[in-house]
């Protein structure tokens, strides 16, 4: 764990008073190191050691803890904090319907969270509909309406011949018929470098007005997290992330890198295949996971 | 001569980042660093920086086989694809389906994921695109018996090429892992030789992750080669660097979109020189 190899570089610090630059710089390699493993993005991880270096250096060492506690306690609270700090929610409509818009790269677990986050709505006493958006994959239509089904929960579909604008456009209208007070909108996966199809998740974007864009993310994602996620930031702007397949061994530093380059907080996190497997985001449990 | 050796410095600073971006792992890198430093020490200023440590990282990846083994002519050959959730399977079997089939061969898929919803309409609807029977059970059926019943189909039918998709899971998971060593053990049992192939589907943006999958599928069911998907993106890919040097499993295969044809043999050499531009 970090905490042992911290231990066995501060070794020799027991009964020291202070922490000096020399003892912080010798801790912040192993933390650099771990940060790294855990896939945080490599600039993410400078900014982030040169901050803690700040805050670290000429830290009284507290008498409960050994230099090494005292290190991993700073980097704790940096992560936690940056993280952001407490659990953030749904923006819901002051007039009903909420859109929630679900995006992110291929696989990523958009279409299960699409229907996780209904079934979560339902239980919470909302009434939610999903909206069939991805055209391009096969069967993801048939996959969505499975799941709706499941749940009991509404899929609006337009087949795979419509312009995913239009479906979306007539998704929100379907959901004032049926007086749905949240309308989730599942899209097809695309690479954020993809111009046509970025363009394409505009136009769905200026349909409907989502009040809610959710960015979904990978928690096995390396390096590669900033780019995705400062390219859909800036390319349709992202309210939120959520983290899937955390029920795996991954560390998930994917979720510091989104929340360092875009400033948005993760929202939620999917810890399963299961519909129930969706649970709201703990920055502090997100911290520790991170470190390891 | 000072002046130089921090030129050099910087190059090698630079060098680590780019490793590092590329999802070598940090640890990797910096020893990759460290042997470039004393290469580039050896060979006096005549080769150039960017060369050596191209060609450490083709050493590492250039050995081993990038061909997908055949059965004995007249059995089918027996491809089997694993790996996690999402990372791209059932359209790499769709793919190499249509590679095979553009050869003139007779190509059948087995829709073993009869957990995820609608897994085995996108495979039916990729056996019509491209052209491979595909044998299928109803949702919520046994996949070790999807298998069974597609090795005998394959064998009556004189099919050359058997691909099996299997459903998405976390190799963390070990009832899930046993349900998938129960597949590799009925094909074993009806087809000797196969599955000839048990290839791993990795997608490119993960991160050190990709290792402990690799390590996992590896010693529960025995891993013959890596499907890397989604190489059309922005990530490099750079764990199968890793996982060639510490498992000393080999990519075969590519993935480089969505498309039918959106799949390559590995190529070491382009692969290496992505990582620097
Ligand atoms: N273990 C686990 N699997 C998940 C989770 N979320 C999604 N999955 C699985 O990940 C795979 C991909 O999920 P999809 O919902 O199809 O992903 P998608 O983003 O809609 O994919 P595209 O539409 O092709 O871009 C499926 O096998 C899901 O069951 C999660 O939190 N944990
Ligand atoms: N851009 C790109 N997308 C790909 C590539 N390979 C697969 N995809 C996409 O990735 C998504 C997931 O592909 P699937 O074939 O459903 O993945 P899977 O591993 O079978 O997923 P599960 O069965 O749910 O575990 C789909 O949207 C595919 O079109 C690739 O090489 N490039
Ligand atoms: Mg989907
Ligand atoms: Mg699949």
């Amino acid at each position: 764990s970090l905490t042992a190899k911290l231990q066995e570089a501060l070794r020799r610090l027991r009964g020291k008073g202070k922490l000096s630059e020399k003892d912080v710089d010798e801790a912040l390699r192993e933390v650099r190191l771990a940060l790294l493993e855990a896939d945080v993005n490599f600039k993410v991880v400078k900014d982030f050691i040169s901050e803690i270096k700040q805050k670290a250096i000429g830290q009284e060492v507290l008498t409960s803890l050994t230099p090494a506690q005292q290190v991993v306690k700073i980097v704790l609270e940096g992560l936690t904090a940056l993280m952001g700090g407490k659990e953030a929610r749904i923006a819901f409509a002051s007039t009903p319907p909420t859109v929630i818009m679900l995006v992110g790269l291929q696989g990523s677990g958009k279409t299960t969270t699409a229907a996780k986050l209904a079934r979560m709505l339902k239980g919470q006493g909302r009434r939610p509909m999903m909206v069939a958006c991805d055209t391009q994959r096969p069967a993801a239509i048939t996959q969505l309406e499975v799941l709706g089904q499941r749940l009991d929960i509404p899929v609006f579909s337009m087949g795979d011949k419509v312009a995913p604008d239009k479906i979306a456009k007539a998704g929100l209208s379907r959901a004032a018929d049926i007086a749905a007070d949240v309308v989730i909108v599942d899209t097809a996966g695309r690479l954020h470098i993809d111009q046509e199809l970025m363009d394409q998740l505009r136009d769905i974007r200026q349909s409907v007005t989502p009040h809610e864009v959710l960015l979904v993310v990978d928690a096995m994602t390396g390096q590669d997290a900033v780019n995705v996620a400062k390219a859909f930031n800036e390319t349709i702007g992202i309210d939120g992330v959520i983290l899937t397949k955390l029920d795996g061994d991954a560390r998930g530093g994917a979720a510091l890198s989104c929340r360092a380059v875009t400033g948005k907080p993760i929202k939620f996190v999917g810890v399963g295949e299961k519909l129930d497997a969706l649970e709201p985001f703990y920055p502090d449990r997100m911290a520790s996971r991170i470190l390891g | 001569v000072g002046g130089r050796a921090r030129l050099d410095q910087d190059t090698l600073d630079q060098i680590e980042e780019i490793l590092i971006e590329a999802d070598i792992g940090a640890v990797r890198a910096s020893q990759l660093v460290e042997k470039l430093r004393d290469e580039v020490k050896r060979s006096g200023n005549g080769t150039r920086v960017n060369d050596i440590i191209k060609n450490d990282l083709l050493e590492i990846l250039g050995q081993g086989n990038a061909e997908i083994t055949r059965a004995e002519p007249g059995t089918p050959t027996v491809i089997m694809f694993v790996g996690v959730n999402g990372t791209g399977k059932t359209t790499t079997v769709a793919k190499l389906a249509f590679h095979y089939r553009t050869r003139g061969h007779k190509v059948m898929m087995a829709a073993a994921d009869t957990f995820r919803a609608a897994a085995i309409q996108q495979l039916e609807a990729w056996g019509k695109k491209v052209g491979a029977m595909v044998v299928s059970h109803e949702e919520g059926g046994d996949p070790a018996a999807v298998a069974y019943d597609a090795v005998q189909a394959a064998k009556a039918r004189g099919v050359d090429y058997l691909l099996v998709d299997t459903a998405g899971r976390l190799h963390t998971r070990v009832n899930l892992m046993e349900e998938l060593k129960k597949i590799k053990r009925v094909i074993a049992r009806d087809l000797p030789g196969a599955p000839h192939e048990v290839l791993l589907v990795i997608d490119a943006t993960t991160g050190q992750n990709a290792i402990s999958q690799a390590k996992v599928f590896s010693q529960e069911i025995g891993v013959t080669g890596i499907a890397l998907t989604k190489l059309d993106g922005t990530a490099k890919g750079g764990i199968v660097v890793a996982i060639k040097d510490e498992l000393g499993i080999p990519v075969k295969l590519v993935g480089i979109g969505e498309g039918p044809e959106d799949l390559k043999p590995f190529d070491p050499v382009m692969f290496v020189n992505a990582l620097f531009e």
